[in-house]
């Protein structure tokens, strides 16, 4: 089983660590500190990641497609591009391989989820999130995510969910909406409420095992004045992420994008 | 006594929640919501908010520089001129009233200190931020801190800090450096040097009080898994922030800006 997912967002709002913390694998590698110099990049780079990984027995080929430079620039006015590009590029990819005479050998790169890390500012969506969600809620499922989330309180968290959304409906972004079917049982539609409610994500990160002041061992992150627990419900929506991405709605995450991103992009192609 | 302080840096960093516990003043009132509009500000702002507080018996005519937009756009690649303007116009006004022939009454409106706020990435300065100190570090006394520090453990505050200062060296950037005099008594050289071993300053900001778990009373902010302390030295360097700034180091800020960075500025205007 396959599954691609895109991460996007500044430098320094905890991408790596997510995903070490999504697949509970060290995926990336503790950062090298970048060299005291002179010379910034110029332009968002693309990198991809691959692993094996196992989940509740089922084995999965993990793609990570990371996107280090977005946002990170003084002038960021095409952070967008090199992204989008990478994402058509995957489509005209598949639909060559899907014209060919032999088609028993696809190999399917598409992005099926990207999901875009928001500052925790507190206030509302930047001018850069903005920009860049318009140019590509119709070309890929968006999940945003708020970043570092333990930098907010529980009231700030429910603020800027609010204004996020607030935010998104105006600029009419379309992030990814689960899918509810008339054939679901009620435990399920149940459950993709519970975790739809949570968008947009607020997550905390880490691949750090801590100890908690009652004992326990978990992952999570350890300050002076308390222990932050990764998969405590209460401290954050991690729990709710992983579920959707890992358990209840890949495969829903892979067939929205091959029927309707791709056939949209594939539509447009096609009559242009 | 008069005293100018300019906060710069991007939006969401705590700057108006950092001015008001600093002063223990609500000289910003509580944000309204900025609206949703297809509409973004195109250029930094300039706004002054002044305020008459006492401090140790001492009455105080405290003015804020608060530079909205600096950071905030997709290309911010002119942020930091208004800023440079705003500060060289003070000087130029300074050196108009200093040439009068009645020179009896100078309002004295030249910048004392910077505040800049830096985003708590963990990782290094941002070019945006290399970019501004470079520009207007012989222009103003440079007072660089780590916004929102309840992000990063104390590892990570360790790290980032060092990491900070390697960069303001490698780009030959001369941050506000205390003096030190032969005829301080010991005590002073080390207050002076304890302070001065934090910058940047690891800051924390509220404006809010809250209960600590074991029932105080104190300024900070609550989460689900403790309770951060403003004025707790063990939690923060907000205390040390407020020391230098108010109590030790006012007069020389004011000194150094009058007989170092306005000297500099207006032999440079004369002879050019
Ligand atoms: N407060 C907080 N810090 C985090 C979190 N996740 C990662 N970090 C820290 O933030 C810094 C940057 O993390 P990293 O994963 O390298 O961010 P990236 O640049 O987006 O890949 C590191 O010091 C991490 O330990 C989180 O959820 N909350
Ligand atoms: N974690 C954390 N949040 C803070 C801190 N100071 C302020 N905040 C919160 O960050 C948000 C933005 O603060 P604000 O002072 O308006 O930032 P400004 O846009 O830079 O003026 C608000 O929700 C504040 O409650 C801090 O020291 N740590």
């Amino acid at each position: 089983f396959h599954f691609t997912v895109m991460v996007v967002g500044e430098s320094g709002l905890g991408k790596s660590t997510l995903v070490n913390t999504l697949f509970n694998a060290p995926l990336y590698p503790p950062k090298e500190q970048i060299p005291l110099t002179q010379e910034t990049p110029k332009t968002v780079a693309i990198q991809e990641l691959t692993a094996d990984i196992e989940e509740n027995g089922v084995r999965l080929r993990l793609t990570v497609v990371d996107t280090p430079g977005f946002g990170d620039f003084i002038n960021n006015e095409d952070s967008w591009k090199p992204i989008l590009q990478s994402i058509e590029a995957r489509f005209d990819s598949y639909l060559e391989q899907e014209n060919r005479v032999n088609r028993n050998k696809i190999t399917d790169k598409r992005v099926n989820s990207c999901i875009y890390f928001i500052a925790p500012t507190g206030h509302s969506l930047k001018p850069l999130d903005i920009e860049f969600m318009k140019r590509l809620h119709t070309k890929v499922n968006l999940i945003p995510v708020i970043a570092k989330s333990d930098t907010l309180t529980d009231h700030e968290v429910a603020q800027f969910k609010k204004r996020i959304l607030d935010d998104i409906a105006f600029h009419n972004i379309k992030i990814y909406q689960a899918q509810q079917y008339e054939h679901d049982d009620p435990e399920t539609i149940q459950e993709t409420n519970e975790i739809m409610s949570k968008i947009p994500f607020a997550i905390v990160g880490s691949d750090k095992e801590i100890t908690t002041s009652d004992g326990r061992r978990v992952r999570g992150r350890q300050y002076p004045w308390g222990a932050i627990e990764v998969d405590n419900e209460d401290h954050c929506d991690f729990v709710k992420l992983r579920q959707m991405l890992i358990r209840t709605h890949m495969e829903e995450l892979k067939d929205y994008t091959n029927d309707v991103h791709y056939e949209n992009y594939r539509t447009e192609k096609l009559l242009s």
